[in-house]
């Protein structure tokens, strides 16, 4: 995608993480409020990242490696992954 | 990678549209592509979906329509703002919630280019979530959540276009020309009329349902079975019982698979079947008498309960439960009366462990949802009994 000059919105950090986990359905809503994602426990979280893992088939290792945070800045479709 | 246990495919959000023949308009244009191109691209994206389906979809420059597209920057009033370049490119609503579909102004849209963002491919993507599919996890589905860059040659993986089919059923023939669209002759389709697939929607009682080992569930009536799927009625169905059964009458009493042997056991007046898959095992059918002592002749329906493991059969206002485990595998104090399964009426037509946990009873085109917990038919709204016809086979 680099290739064809994608200026893609990088996602770095762990709350840019858990921003993208919620907006795609793997987090509650609220949490897509940054001020908000402390109150996420480790557990929670790690649960979302293995979810999210899981479904776009990388190894499930339930932290933010740097394969999981490059699928993460793939341009993407904006409907979530889990429909509830 | 670590495979989880679930086979990866497609996924159906829960609503689809009840009509085929669909309306589309394109309300704002993308500010860098020529209106009759992106026209043109448009139309090509909803070919993917028409060519495995009855689904036709129709341009409209004004009026309402089911499906109206849209190019748009940041917030646009539905209260889930684009991100600029990059990120999400696109979104759309399933049926449900209306079935538009709005795409990113701020990318840079391309058509036939490997540079940008490719309008086709995105633009498939978003009319399969209008028409009622969620993301699939299978990669390299269109239905996959990730854009993957400009191909040529766009088409659907088969994990589409069962989830489509699954949804808007398969693409009937073109009997008058009794040849599909490649010009090959199908002078012997298998499909039967359709008509037939009323069946169960005139008259939702049947005979018996049951889970084959592989998960699969069937409804059997008459000469006739039905594969069904998480919402309906598979495609292609109904065919008869005796062909993919080799060996097996219809008009079947009962049936249930033994997940401990992973045999399935049909039941008809005083015999039974025993298959692996669908081939008959060697020496069958046999006297229900002799494989399945205690047990009477000419039941209305059999099924494994998850409560146990344990196998239960009834006929009329009794019940009786088989344990293949034990000796005698049927316990003197049975039979018992039905209705110690609280809400239960007698003379069922069948019963199924489904594959969500839960146990159905069927009765004459109705059914009832038990709850193990309470050993009793679930209280729930809608109450139980509900018509079968609605909420398993599509009607």
């Amino acid at each position: 995608l680099s290739a064809s000059g994608y200026d893609a919105d990088s996602v770095t950090t762990d709350t840019q993480a858990m921003i993208y986990l919620s907006q795609y359905g793997y987090l509650s809503p609220s949490v897509k409020n940054p001020a908000m994602s402390h109150l996420m426990s480790e557990e929670s979280v790690s649960k979302a990242i293995s979810e999210f893992q899981s479904f776009v088939g990388l190894n499930i290792t339930g932290n933010l490696d740097t394969q999981t945070l490059r699928m993460m800045s793939i341009p993407r479709c904006g409907v979530k992954d889990k429909v509830g | 990678v670590a495979s989880d246990h679930r086979s990866k495919r497609y996924a159906l959000q829960g609503s689809r549209w009840r009509v085929k023949n669909l309306t589309y308009k394109i309300s704002k244009y993308p500010s860098r592509l020529r209106k009759r191109d992106v026209d043109e691209e448009i139309k090509q994206a909803f070919s993917l979906w028409s060519e495995y389906t009855d689904l036709t979809f129709t341009p409209k420059s004004s009026g309402s329509v089911h499906i109206e597209i849209r190019f748009e920057r940041g917030e646009h009033g539905d209260g889930d703002p684009f991100d600029g370049p990059g990120g999400t490119l696109a979104h759309a609503y399933f049926p449900v919630y209306g079935g538009d579909a709005h795409f990113d102004d701020s990318e840079r849209w391309t058509i036939n280019s490997f540079t940008g963002t490719n309008l086709k491919q995105v633009a498939a993507h978003e009319f399969g979530h209008s028409l009622g599919l969620s993301h699939s996890d299978v990669r390299d589905a269109l239905m996959a959540p990730f854009y993957r860059g400009y191909e040529p040659s766009l088409s659907l993986d088969s994990d589409d276009i069962e989830g489509i089919q699954a949804l808007y059923g398969r693409k009937s023939r073109n009997t008058d020309r009794d040849s599909d669209s490649a010009g090959t002759s199908n002078r012997h389709t298998t499909e039967p009329p359709s008509e037939e697939d009323a069946e169960l929607c005139t008259s939702a009682s049947v005979d018996t349902m049951f889970n084959s080992a592989d998960g699969s569930t069937f409804a059997f009536k008459g000469q006739h079975y039905w594969k069904l799927t998480e919402e309906s009625i598979a495609p292609g169905y109904p065919q008869r019982i005796s062909k993919s059964w080799p060996g097996l009458p219809g008009d079947i009493d009962a049936a249930f698979t033994y997940v401990k042997n992973g045999k399935t056991y049909f039941f008809k007046g005083s015999q039974y079947w025993r298959y692996t898959g669908k081939k008959m095992d060697p020496n069958y059918p046999k006297p229900i008498s002799e494989g399945f002592t205690g047990i009477p002749d000419n039941l209305d329906a059999a099924f494994v309960w998850s409560g146990n493991g344990k196998i239960y059969f009834f006929k009329r206002d009794k019940f009786w439960r088989f344990d293949p485990a034990q000796r005698p595998p049927v316990k003197n104090t049975y039979p018992k009366p039905i209705a110690n399964w609280e809400g239960l009426p007698n003379d069922l037509d069948a019963a199924l462990q489904y594959t969500n946990g839960f146990t159905y009873f069927f009765k004459g085109g109705q059914y009832y949802r038990f709850n193990d917990r309470a050993f009793a038919v679930d209280v729930a709204n809608p109450p139980f009994p509900r018509p079968a016809g609605y909420w398993w086979f599509g009607c």
